[in-house]
């Protein structure tokens, strides 16, 4: 018992259980006989966690409950799964749909973030193109390319954290500063950037998401003597990368 | 650590209502 405690209050298991409604019940309580029946769990079963779609089928079940490093993979694996087919059922045509209100769009948009569907990345950016875009779905389709952070969602929110439109940019980096700490890869190398607009957006993003200590203020970087940008570039990348790399190990697989 | 609760007719209400799945500790 002390074992499967342990195992749930383990960070990588919570994480991977955070989209996941949780509930235990008593292989023995007759109540639910017909449910363990149909989950195909026999009467002799050990400890074990089932996965189950909101329908009641069965994703996947793990007996590690005892063994984080075992365990947060297979519940990320089974949410994975679920993710997957989510997308594909309910949530790609509601992006394609012309007659979808703006609250409906929105509420898709919220649940793409919400559960990181990877996979929308690119209906999301179709939505920004859209003309005459109401500024709540602006935010909302920013939020859920923050909250995605794939690469081609981090690189359209500091473009246009960088644009010409002072209210857009400032949407899209307020977005991009709540991005998830994977999103800083995706950053690092716009701190080199051609553009200063974009170097700026880049810098300000990675010294939020990666809670980089004492940033310099815009002023910095246009009255700094180049050694002095320099070392300050060279800092908050180390820093960046000591940040990436526990959430590369404690994180992003269980994502 | 993660709650347990132990209502699973509940669950399975709260997980159609927000359309997540369950992740059901059967205790053998």
């Amino acid at each position: 018992v002390q074992g499967r405690q342990l195992a749930f209050s383990d960070r990588r298991v919570i994480y991977a259980a955070r989209n996941f409604v949780p509930v235990a019940a008593q292989r023995g309580d007759s109540r639910y006989s017909g449910l363990f029946q149909q989950l195909g769990i026999g009467p002799h079963a050990g400890y074990r966690g089932v996965f189950i779609t909101p329908d009641g089928a069965k994703l996947g079940e793990s007996a590690a409950l005892e063994d984080p490093a075992r365990l947060a993979p297979e519940i990320a694996m089974a949410f994975r799964s679920y993710r997957a087919q989510f997308y594909k059922d309910e949530l790609k045509a509601k992006f394609g749909d012309p007659n979808a209100t703006v609250q409906e769009t929105r509420d898709v948009l919220r649940k793409v973030a919400q559960m990181v569907v990877e996979q929308a990345d690119g209906d999301v950016l179709a939505i920004l193109d859209r003309p005459g875009l109401p500024t709540e779905l602006r935010v909302a389709a920013y939020q859920a390319l923050a909250d995605l952070g794939t690469s081609a969602a981090v690189e359209r929110l500091v473009e246009d954290a960088a644009g010409p439109d002072a209210a857009t940019a400032r949407l899209a980096g307020q977005a991009l500063a709540s991005a998830p700490v994977g999103a800083a890869e995706f950053l690092l190398d716009r701190l080199d950037d051609d553009n200063a607009a974009i170097r700026l957006a880049a810098y300000r993003a990675i010294t939020r998401i990666c809670e980089v200590p004492q940033p310099k203020s815009d002023n910095f970087w246009t009255n700094a003597k180049e050694k002095r940008a320099a070392e300050e570039l060279r800092r908050v990348r180390g820093l960046a990368e000591q940040c990436m790399t526990v959430w590369k190990r404690d994180y992003a697989p269980y994502r | 650590g993660i709650a347990w609760p132990r209502n699973v007719e509940q669950a399975i209400a709260e997980a159609k209502k927000t359309q997540r799945p369950i992740l059901l500790l059967v205790e053998g």
